[in-house]
């Protein structure tokens, strides 16, 4: 089954 | 101070429509350019960018930058209030605490008026670049809509798989499988019908149906949508405005 990834895996907090 | 009037109150309501179920607590930002939102749901997986543009509204004012906080459950209780013809304005100081949302019914003299108290939100914010995407889809708004609806039936999972000229959406689950085939199309006479593919590098991933369901909540906002995937990267789902955008970034799924 796939796992869901989250955004914070692509794009940086600022 | 801030002013700004929609000729009809329809556009707010479909926007605040399209993004209160996966983001509550939002902070909207005007500016002289207009307003703009980003705001990421509680999982992490989508994030709500909208850009209001200052043309999308018949009047538009703002001196200096005034941020609202917004719960938007409560600001479209309000905004409901409103029929879908009238004007809304919104109005609000430089440092409000509430705002003020007034309807103009066009046709005789009745004017209501609404304030929403205001919050102070602290939220997440995403620095997101621009990015270079292998696929470029645009279609139909209401047929990806259809195909999102049709293949949550099936499983969690959509796959979205571009090969050469051909879109193929694709839901695997317990009971069976199901897939749609997309191929480019020119309808010459009503071009919003038509799809439009462009591919630099097949692409093959896979989304969580849960978040493309609030995705599409956005439908009724513009006649097509534009897909831009890109292999493990986040898909851009874009609904443009008539002046602006309300984009969705979406987390892929990876197999382990």
């Amino acid at each position: 089954t796939p796992i869901q990834n989250d955004l914070t895996e692509f794009f940086q907090i600022i | 101070m801030l002013e700004g009037k929609f000729d009809e109150a329809s556009l707010l309501k479909k926007i605040i429509d399209a993004i209160k179920d996966c983001v509550q607590l939002c902070n909207f930002n005007c500016t002289e350019k207009g307003i703009t939102l980003q705001a990421v749901d509680d999982s992490r997986v989508l994030l709500v960018s909208l850009l209001i543009g200052e043309e999308a509204f018949t009047d538009y004012r703002c001196d200096r930058n005034i941020t609202l906080g917004v719960d938007l459950s409560s600001f479209s209780k309000m905004i409901k209030c409103g029929n879908n013809e009238d004007f809304l304005t919104l109005i609000a100081e430089d440092s409000p605490d509430t705002v003020l949302v007034v309807f103009e019914d066009k046709n005789r003299e009745r004017i209501s008026e609404y304030s929403l108290k205001l919050m102070d939100i602290d939220n997440e914010f995403l620095k997101i670049d621009d990015m270079d995407y292998d696929s470029v889809i645009t279609m139909p708004a209401g047929e990806f809509a259809k195909i999102v609806r049709d293949l949550k039936n099936l499983s969690e999972s959509l796959g979205i798989l571009v090969t050469k000229d051909t879109v193929k959406f694709l839901s695997e689950g317990d009971i069976g499988s199901g897939s749609v085939v997309v191929k480019p199309f020119t309808d010459l006479e009503k071009p919003e019908n038509s799809v439009k593919v462009s591919l630099k590098k097949p692409v093959n991933l896979t989304f969580g149906l849960k978040y493309l369901s609030d995705i599409i909540k956005a439908t009724n906002l513009a006649e097509s949508v534009t897909i831009k995937i890109a292999d493990k990267v986040p898909a851009l789902f874009e609904y443009k405005l008539p002046s602006g955008y309300l984009r969705f970034y979406l987390a892929p799924k990876f197999d382990e």
